[in-house]
């Protein structure tokens, strides 16, 4: 089982179309495939239409104020085949306050990933635009980070001081992240998209991923419906995009 | 002195671009302006320039193992006559965890701002996509809550999510907030679009704005080149839809 976090602090880069556009295709190509919606906005819950309030959510698996709820009993399959939803709920908006700093609550997912090991092939996280308990919990449980980045000025600079963040907190890991930058939202016609993207690949070099997803109406109109990429045909340019980058990632190593 | 509060869930709708946008015309217009980065991500004292290693930050208003700053010496001029900033550090990503439970500290900001009350006319707070103690701390010292939404689908669902979260929150606050929603990245040419409007419209009433701003590259290149909208002529779309919609503001009633 191979664990992605999809994380940026960087709001509206495409964390969500991403996380349900590669699990998707995982699911198309045969694999198991668990989307994790780790961001108390529930915006993945929403795309896929897996509501917390029937089936309990993320929240659950911390056990605030009582025990905590055995994972399989969070997860939920959808209308798509092999893909399956564990939720988001709004009280995960209180976990950083009610945890305070109490210890061991950073490997709470880890613990719970641990018992799905052989029921999936992929897991993937998406993480709300923040760098709080739950990111910690998705660092750990993960092997590989992917950070959609809009290939526009601010979010560049915005990456460097998301990074420099996200290294604060990796030490609790002990092992270095794999990350993966993934251009997200690009414009080949203007040059401010041509120019961001240029500057991205000089920086980081080969932590940036080869394919770049390109802005492709196709994709908003697949979210509004509640359909993932893979099976809204209709998405030529962002499917081919997406389609490149899991072919790109699942021949990068996985951690030791 | 009126405060206003800038704030959604969802990220990347225009918080940041609407905060200085309205800063800015104000500004220009003659009014004292502070603008306060809220975001631990510190994406408006990137915009703007200030950045909070020389400074200190909205950070040093908790006094977290220490005594709190004095307010005035967190506050910076900038290049722009009227238009001062107090800016983020990364470090406010740790306040929830660092705060847990304690009483009281939802009115720091209210206690720090009643001292500036002289110094200014207007104060905007650039809110974090979350809804944890430095958004308590927004609400609970603002008169109005901007809501800026984008015009697409997932928006609204999550708009209706993050209005549910926010009346939680509110209770600590003893009266009700007055909120208008701000229909932002609208692109007239789409049916999406259209619609997204029409529904906002149809469930909000007049909590929607009449302006509507929409999606304008020349935004893009003003928060690129670090220059506020007021100063960057060739957003006129933009521009004309903020100052609309300053003045459809500044015509409400303030809080009681
Ligand atoms: N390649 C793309 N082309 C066109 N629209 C896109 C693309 N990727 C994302 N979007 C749209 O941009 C908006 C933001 O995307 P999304 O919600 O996935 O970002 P996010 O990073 O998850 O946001 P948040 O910070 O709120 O979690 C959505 O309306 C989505 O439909
Ligand atoms: N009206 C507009 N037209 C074109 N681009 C816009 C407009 N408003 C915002 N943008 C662009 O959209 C992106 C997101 O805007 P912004 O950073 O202001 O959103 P935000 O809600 O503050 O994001 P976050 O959730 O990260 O705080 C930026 O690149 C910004 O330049
Ligand atoms: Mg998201
Ligand atoms: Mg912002």
């Amino acid at each position: 089982m191979r664990v992605w976090a999809i994380s940026n602090q960087k709001g509206g880069v495409g964390k969500t179309t991403t996380t349900v556009a590669l699990g998707s295709l995982m699911a198309e190509s045969g694999k198991r495939t668990l989307l994790i919606d780790m961001d108390p906005h529930a915006s993945l819950s929403g795309y896929i239409g897996v509501e917390s309030a029937a089936h309990g959510s993320v929240y659950d698996l911390f056990g605030i104020g009582g025990n905590p709820l055995p994972v399989r009993t969070l997860v939920h399959a959808t209308q798509w085949d092999r893909l399956s939803v564990l939720p988001a709920s709004a009280a995960m908006i209180t976990l950083d306050r009610q945890i305070g700093t109490r210890p061991g609550m950073g490997l709470v997912l880890t613990h719970a990933l641990a018992e799905l090991a052989p029921d999936f092939d992929h897991v993937l996280l998406d993480c709300p635009p923040t760098l709080g308990v739950l990111m910690v919990n998705a660092l750990a449980a993960s092997d590989r980070l992917l950070v959609p980045t809009q290939t526009e000025a601010l979010a560049l600079a915005g990456l460097e001081r998301m990074l420099r963040s996200l290294s604060m907190i990796e030490r609790s890991r002990g092992k270095p992240m794999l990350r993966t930058i993934v251009p997200t939202l690009y414009d080949a016609r203007t040059h401010a998209s041509r120019a961001c993207l240029a500057q991205l690949r000089e920086q980081y070099g080969d932590a940036v991923s080869e394919a770049v997803i390109p802005t492709d109406t196709q994709i908003r109109e697949a979210s509004a419906a509640g359909v993932p990429l893979a099976s809204w045909p209709a998405a030529r340019r962002g499917g081919l995009a997406y389609r490149r980058l899991l072919d790109e990632l699942l021949a990068l190593p996985v951690s030791s």
